[in-house]
């Protein structure tokens, strides 16, 4: 088991003992396991280097590795936890672990401020919001007029604007979420209640005695 | 639901691109 053990880790950088990274996150060993089936499959959809590039990311999103999306990048670069680039085991599991559904809210509610600051400058503005609204209407090949663009945007910064700076600062953004739970939705994945029922191969791989799960 | 009557974050979070639960469809 030593050698199978050691060979499995160097194929794949980042990838910390699994005991390790279930005490430090809301899953269990058996998870952690089975995340790795599904990181597995991701990895080598394009490159099977062990880890997660930007293509094979968007490719496990939309099962279409031409599609570019501007919300699918902000994953991406928020899931690279170590801005390397790609995302490494560790860094899927430590990212997934914030849509866990047992995550406090307050991480859930610090990870969107983040995935739509675009720009990372500690606010979302106005520019991003309608940079992102642009962006989704493309996808969802809606057309709006442009007078109807600036309308969304107005009654979402009187909303969600208190001081009316013109942007969203973080105080903002967590009262504007309190009165609108349902944005947050997006930010628990009920899929990883029961992850080791959808990737139950983990229990040929495992590499941890079964006292331990 | 009209566009004009969700604000912009509501209609963001509809986007694919978002829809992470999608990484566990096969």
């Amino acid at each position: 088991m030593g050698c199978f053990s050691s060979t499995s880790r160097k194929q794949f950088p980042g990838h910390e003992d699994p005991i390790l990274l279930a005490s430090k996150t809301f899953f269990s060993v058996s998870e952690v396991e089975a995340l790795f089936e599904l990181f597995k499959s991701i990895s080598k959809s394009v490159i099977d280097d062990g880890l997660i590039n930007k293509e094979e990311f968007q490719l496990a999103l939309f099962k279409n590795r031409k599609k570019e999306n501007l919300f699918a990048n902000r994953i991406f670069d928020l899931f690279d936890v170590k801005h390397k680039g790609v995302i490494d085991f560790s860094d899927f599991v430590s990212s997934l672990n914030v849509f866990h559904p047992n995550a406090p809210l307050e991480d859930k509610i610090n990870f969107a401020f983040k995935l739509y600051d675009l720009d990372g400058t500690g606010y979302i503005e106005r520019e991003e919001v309608k940079q992102m609204l642009i962006a989704l209407l493309c996808e969802s090949e809606m057309k709006l007029a442009d007078e109807t663009i600036e309308a969304i945007l107005d009654k979402t910064f009187i909303e969600a604007d208190a001081d009316g700076d013109g942007k969203i600062d973080k105080t903002e953004w967590l009262n504007f979420v309190t009165r609108n739970p349902s944005l947050m939705k997006i930010m628990t994945l009920t899929y990883l209640r029961d992850i080791t029922t959808t990737f139950p191969s983990f229990v040929f791989h495992s590499e941890v005695d079964e006292i331990a799960t | 639901a009209s566009p004009l009557t969700m604000n912009a974050f509501q209609l963001i979070s509809t986007s694919q691109g978002l829809n992470l639960g999608s990484l566990f469809e096969k």
